[in-house]
């Protein structure tokens, strides 16, 4: 069912 | 000095419900331009994101930037001492505020609530301004049930753009389907499909996050999910006079 990466993948913490 | 009041409280009742499914305890941002939230869901998979405009309020004030951590859990039980109708204000006095107060007013009756508030060092994530490369306005119903109807086929959902609308599919081990949905441009606005498709994508998202964020269907007949391939999706839920609702995930990728 594929592979779900987490948000924090994407957005950087400020 | 911080007070808000909400002309309409069902309003931050709805918004609340909506985001409680996903998001446990989160900071509450208030300053000159508004009230914002922006949290992850548990497993650190969907960013949820609300913005409201001070001009959306029937009273704004915010003399200070302020930063309230609240449990969802117990914002919920302090609001369900609310009536759909009452007009909501949020107030409290310090500049490190301990509790947040709530009054609910409706014709007959005036109540006052305070919650403690907690301290939260939860990261803010820097959301990049995007430019997407397919934009969908749908109905937020048919979208809502379209989610669901697939999501009992299987636990991830399709969807294709292109110029003539937008395609949900799934192939689950019961079986497959697919729902297309074309754009069309009735007079009604809380009928019509739009879709700005500069370049067409195929994405792949675990479907019960939408269903979960779908509540807050119930804050807009409208829908927008703006996508680019191979980047998060942002299902929003414009507020009317006042901001907005998002929720951001990933795609799935196929292994």
């Amino acid at each position: 069912q594929g592979i779900q990466n987490p948000i924090t993948m994407f957005f950087k913490k400020t | 000095m911080f007070e808000a009041k909400f002309e309409d409280g069902g309003l931050f009742k709805k918004i609340v419900e909506a985001i409680k499914e996903l998001v446990k305890n989160v900071n509450l941002e208030a300053n000159g331009t508004g009230i914002s939230l922006q949290a992850m869901d548990t497993s650190h998979v969907a960013l949820v994101a609300l913005q409201l405009n001070e001009k959306g309020f029937k009273k704004y004030r915010c003399e200070k930037s302020l930063t309230m951590g609240l449990s969802i859990e117990n914002l919920q039980k302090i609001l369900k001492c609310s009536g759909n109708d009452d007009q909501i204000t949020l107030r409290t006095q310090d500049e490190e505020p301990t509790t947040l107060s709530f009054t609910f007013e409706s014709k007959n009756r005036i109540s006052e609530f305070q919650l403690n508030l907690m301290s939260l060092d939860q990261e803010q994530l820097g959301v990049p301004d995007t430019e997407y490369s397919s934009v969908v306005r749908m109905p937020s119903n048919e979208f809502t049930k379209i989610c669901r109807e697939l999501g009992n086929i299987n636990e991830a959902i399709g969807i294709e753009t292109s110029k003539e609308g937008i395609k949900f599919y799934v192939k689950g081990d019961i079986g497959e389907g697919q729902v297309s949905v074309k754009i069309n441009d009735t007079e009604k606005p809380e009928e019509r499909v739009e879709c700005e498709v500069d370049e067409p994508v195929n994405l792949s998202f675990a479907v019960r996050y939408f269903n979960l964020f779908n509540k807050a269907s119930a804050l807009s007949s409208q829908v927008i999910l703006s996508m680019s391939q191979d980047q998060p999706l942002v299902i929003e839920y414009i507020i009317e006079e006042m901001g907005s609702l998002k929720l951001y995930l990933a795609p799935k990728i196929n292994d």
